[in-house]
């Protein structure tokens, strides 16, 4: 169940605000570098959001691959949330390595929710063992499949991308799912 | 339990990497300022955070209180996370109007994790009514107050600040509650 609401805190505090503005942003970001080799494909323009099954998120991608690094941030988008007054959202643009040694970008970032089961399994105040937080992180995934999938705003502007991380095998995975984008 | 998640996710993704840094934000700000009458005294140097009991929560605080008016944003902080690189977190500060009409400033938001609260007792497929949404903000005033005590990092940093908003009369108590910081 708490899986369940960060899914739902995720889709509604933030996916529904930023995605409908993806295109926009990278449309964007595309006239003012000038170089159009980068995001030339349209149906690369989608938020490639990563969920490693063990929840644990380091805040760099290259940290988990490193035929990834950071290319760019796109344009900020500024919003009235909650009392805070012009609040930023932007997301990171990545180049990545194929297994041809071919870069592509791609818009990637983890889902940030899952941070949150990690750091409760670790302290043992928050009440989640080891165990649940599996459990959790697969009703996270489902509960945010069902949720987006029903969602006219998010349509076709991200890509779910699952890690089975659990076995200590990061660096593999990691350059075959962005470059299969 | 929904609540429980998002009171740590409040925590660990937001209270706890903001709170730490919040003094040296407002010195900054009142250095650049040059005007030493606003946020005077140290004691008032801390997050109001409101939180509604019927957990709706407006985007401008001045549509809940019409002695309360935005003021200005104190400098932002950019932090790298999940791979959303130099993502920024600022708060704003409010000019306030007591009963004698003496303006007074602080540094105020509403709790935002209560609007995924509401928003999933609006839709029938997150599966939360309206009831279980009260005892959800109850659940999450409780886990928020128990993790911000045992916090280092948040001690003295915050003040929580309910406000008991279910009969409709929200612009009585609001000038009262930042009133008497
Ligand atoms: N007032 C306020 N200002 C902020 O900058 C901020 N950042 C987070 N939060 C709240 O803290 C908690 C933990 O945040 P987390 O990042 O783990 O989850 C976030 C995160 O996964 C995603 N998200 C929100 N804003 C951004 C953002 N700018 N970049 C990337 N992801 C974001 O969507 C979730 C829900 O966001 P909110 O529903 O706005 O409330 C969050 C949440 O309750 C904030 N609250």
């Amino acid at each position: 169940n708490v899986a369940h609401g960060l899914a739902w805190s995720f889709y509604t505090g933030y996916l529904k605000l930023v995605l409908p503005k993806l295109e926009n942003s990278i449309e964007q970001y595309r006239q003012r570098q000038g170089n159009r080799e980068i995001l030339r494909h349209r149906h690369s323009w989608r938020l490639h959001i990563l969920i490693p099954l063990s929840a644990f998120i380091p805040d760099k991608l290259e940290e988990a691959d490193q035929c990834v690094r950071f290319h760019d941030n796109l344009p900020e988008i500024a919003i009235d949330r909650a009392g805070v007054r012009k609040r930023i959202y932007k997301n990171s643009v990545y180049r990545v390595l194929d297994q041809q040694g071919q870069a592509h970008h791609c818009v990637a970032e983890y889902a940030t929710p899952l941070q949150t089961l990690y750091t409760m399994s670790q302290e043992s105040s928050a009440g989640l063992s080891s165990e649940e937080r599996r459990q959790q992180v697969l009703l996270f995934i489902r509960s945010l499949e069902a949720v987006l999938e029903e969602s006219v705003e998010c349509r076709n502007r991200y890509r779910l991308i699952i890690l089975d991380d659990e076995h200590e095998q990061e660096a593999e995975p990691d350059p075959h799912f962005l470059s299969k984008k």
